[in-house]
């Protein structure tokens, strides 16, 4: 009978696109701000 | 190899300064400094002088690199799965710096020719390591260093800079080549990653969002009919054992993301994609036959009284883009069938029509399942062409009475349970979001369902909805649609035959929906 | 009708090979920069903890952290998103970054010079290396380091 797919961790009635904070084919959580990789000024790369 | 004496330590001496360099805090912004000072030691050493030298510097290094992670794995005095990843990382990283540099920086700022041709040797080489090592060390090979080293040089070739963004289109169709190499029926050690890095948020992004015309679609759709393709097998037994599990219902996490996002890309290839899963893979199907574009509001197949041939879209053709006609074959046969739609000759057509379609006498694999399906899909458009030349619309009056529908009762007809159940699925297959495919085909399935000359015609054309309709949702909109018809119209008798209430909970079922429907 | 297929020898090889690819599965990590100070190494929680915060990647959730947070945020997930939103909550409180001092600067009253080149005055700043907000006074703040 397949299996009940809104229990995947995917928020399948958000308004947003999933796939910019998607984590991944056996994540069960979407990706956090601190999980995302992004192309920040350099300057503030301080580390 | 034949590598020239020498190459493997001066490669190694290379790799090693350069990892140094890129660590190192004077390498300036995205480590320029330490490149312009890194390709001077790699002139000396003579690396850059030929083709033959730069593709065996690669070779090299990826190897070192890969060596590097297997050392990091089985050290024991590193139980730590994040600081063993640290230590690969942190020369992988670096080493996929140097290719995005050399890369970036080949050839003139505006010649993308040798930064694609350069990124395409990189990549066939990386592959080509890979899939070696996957041979050579069979159920002990890893993924994480080919892993890192495709996502990473990706994100890297997609940052928001110039000279990158104008060779996106090839970058993109670069790894997808790659990708396709590395195909999970070719590299299945490899699979988990491999789907890791088609189902990268950025990967979709640039996929299925960023680049214009919908020029990608294509080459997403192909990757995902490779995942598909090593999948049915495993699938078609309902046979998954749990490495199998995990990697099908990661697939299935994708296309909700897929569904959710892009509906749009998954109408426009929903044919490729059925044609190679499993007629029995009954949720993922429906998962894809679900979508509808964003746009359309699709009625409540509910409601009383649906008029269906009243909405808008019913008329309008959806966008199939796989070229199913051609998948006619062989030729003749293909003559036979035009000729036999236009002017209902040779007679000797439908006789031959179920030989056809047959390839063996295996039981369960007995007929060309892509064949059925691109049959039923060409006489079914071109039954609609034909209907519509006439000023009509498809409806249970326009669609009898035709070549079309001679071909289509033959086949209800005259194949086995198994090819029937195939045929049926084909046409199923078509019920999806309000367009003029769904209606001929939701209209043929009733028809034959009205005009069938035996009860096991009509319990197998209910079987093969039902089968789609008990398992969890999604549920296409069209197959819906279908079903309310069939139980609702009186036309049809449906409550009549004994198949209704051939076990309780089935005969429970019906009435429920029922009950939903009235 | 199908009935079950014999999986070909090819296919028990393929499945022996994913089955012991399960064994390292990819780690979300492994599709992420390194995190000089968060790994990504999920401790797991009990499930009764928040998983993910709704509309976390918001820059409206991020306007409502404390200045605190923000500059914990900048400092400590530099190079990704949850920087990039901190950076922005920051600015709507009217914090301006300095790029050579890289450190956060607000205005603490009217400066009381301002010319093409430079303001000058009292402002407040966050030192990350002591972490703390501090007042300088007779600051110039040079409009080229402005970011």
């Amino acid at each position: 009978l397949g299996s009940d797919l809104t229990t995947l961790g995917l928020n399948l009635n958000s308004p947003e696109k999933l796939y910019s904070n998607f984590g991944g084919p056996w994540a069960e959580q979407p990706c956090r701000p601190q999980d995302i990789d992004y192309h920040v000024p350099s300057e503030y790369l301080i580390n | 190899y034949d590598d020239p004496p020498g190459l493997h330590e001066k490669t190694e001496y290379l790799l090693r300064e350069w990892v140094n360099m890129y660590h190192n805090a004077s390498a300036g912004r995205d480590s320029t400094k330490a490149f312009t000072m890194f390709v001077h030691q790699m002139n000396v050493q003579g690396i850059l002088k030929t083709d033959d030298l730069i593709t065996r510097f690669f070779r090299l290094s990826t190897e070192m690199c890969t060596e590097l992670c297997y050392r990091a794995f089985s050290d024991q005095s590193n139980p730590s799965p994040s600081l063993v990843r640290a230590k690969c990382f942190h020369t992988l990283d670096a080493y996929v710096r140097l290719i995005t540099l050399l890369v970036k920086h080949s050839g003139d700022a505006n010649n993308s020719l040798t930064k694609i041709n350069l990124l395409h040797k990189v990549l066939g080489i990386v592959a080509g390591v890979l899939l070696r090592d996957h041979d050579f060390r069979s159920t002990e090979f890893q993924q994480l260093p080919y892993h890192r080293i495709f996502i990473m040089l990706f994100l890297e070739l997609s940052a928001p800079e110039q000279v990158l963004e104008s060779i996106s289109v090839q970058v993109l169709n670069a790894f997808c080549n790659t990708l396709h190499i590395l195909q999970p029926s070719k590299a299945p050690g490899f699979a988990y990653a491999w789907l890791e890095l088609v189902s990268h948020r950025v990967f979709l992004g640039k996929m299925l969002v960023l680049t214009p015309q919908q020029r990608a679609w294509g080459m997403y759709a192909q990757l995902l009919i490779d995942m598909f393709k090593f999948l049915a097998p495993f699938l078609r037994n309902v046979e998954l054992p749990k490495q199998i599990q995990l990697l099908y219902k990661g697939t299935l996490r994708v296309l909700l993301v897929l569904l959710h996002d892009f509906p749009e890309f998954l109408c426009d290839y929903h044919y490729g994609f059925c044609d190679v899963i499993p007629p029995n893979c009954i949720q993922m199907r429906n998962l894809i036959l679900s979508a509808f574009p964003r746009h359309m509001r699709l009625p409540d197949p509910f409601t009383p009284n649906l008029k269906v041939d009243l909405l808008p879209e019913i008329t309008q053709a959806p966008r199939v883009l796989t070229n199913f006609a051609s998948m006619i074959q062989p030729a003749n046969f293909k003559k036979d069938l035009d000729s036999y739609i236009n002017s209902r000759s040779p007679v000797t057509f439908l006789s031959e029509l179920r030989s056809n379609l047959q390839v063996s006498n295996e039981p369960g694999m007995r007929y060309n399942i892509p064949l059925i399906n691109a049959l039923v899909l060409y006489v079914g458009t071109q039954a609609i062409s034909h209907i519509q030349t006439k000023g009509q619309a498809p409806s249970m009056g326009t669609i009898t009475h035709s070549s079309h529908m001679d071909i289509f009762q033959n086949l209800a007809v005259d194949l086995d349970t198994e090819g029937r159940y195939l045929f049926l699925n084909a046409i199923t297959n078509q019920l999806r979001y309000p367009n003029s495919h769904t209606h001929y085909f939701s209209c043929t399935l009733l028809y034959l369902f009205a005009e069938a000359n035996t009860e096991a015609i009509q319990e197998q054309i209910t079987r093969v909805l039902l089968e789609r309709l008990i398992v969890n949702r999604p549920h296409p909109w069209g197959l819906l649609v279908t079903f309310i018809e069939l139980i609702k119209n009186p036309t049809f008798k449906f409550w009549n035959h004994e198949f209704v209430r051939c076990a309780p909970e089935i005969e429970k079922l019906f009435d429920s929906v029922a009950r939903s429907c009235m | 009708p199908l009935g079950p297929v014999p999986l070909t020898k090819n296919c028990f090889f393929q499945s022996q090979m994913l089955e012991a690819s399960s064994q390292h599965m990819p780690h979300p990590s492994d599709s992420e920069r390194l995190r000089l100070y968060f790994p990504r190494n999920l401790c797991p929680t009990p499930s009764y903890y928040p998983q993910s915060l709704p509309n976390c990647d918001s820059l409206d959730f991020f306007q409502r952290l404390s200045v605190e947070t923000l500059f914990f945020i900048f400092y400590y997930m530099e190079g990704t998103k949850a920087q990039y939103l901190a950076a922005k909550a920051l600015k709507k409180q009217s914090w301006r970054f300095h790029t050579e001092h890289m450190m956060w600067f607000q205005r603490h009253e009217e400066p009381k010079t301002i010319n093409d080149e430079f303001e000058q005055g009292t402002y407040i700043y966050f030192d990350y290396e002591k972490w703390g907000q501090r007042k300088k006074e007779g600051f110039i703040f040079e409009y080229r380091f402005l970011e």
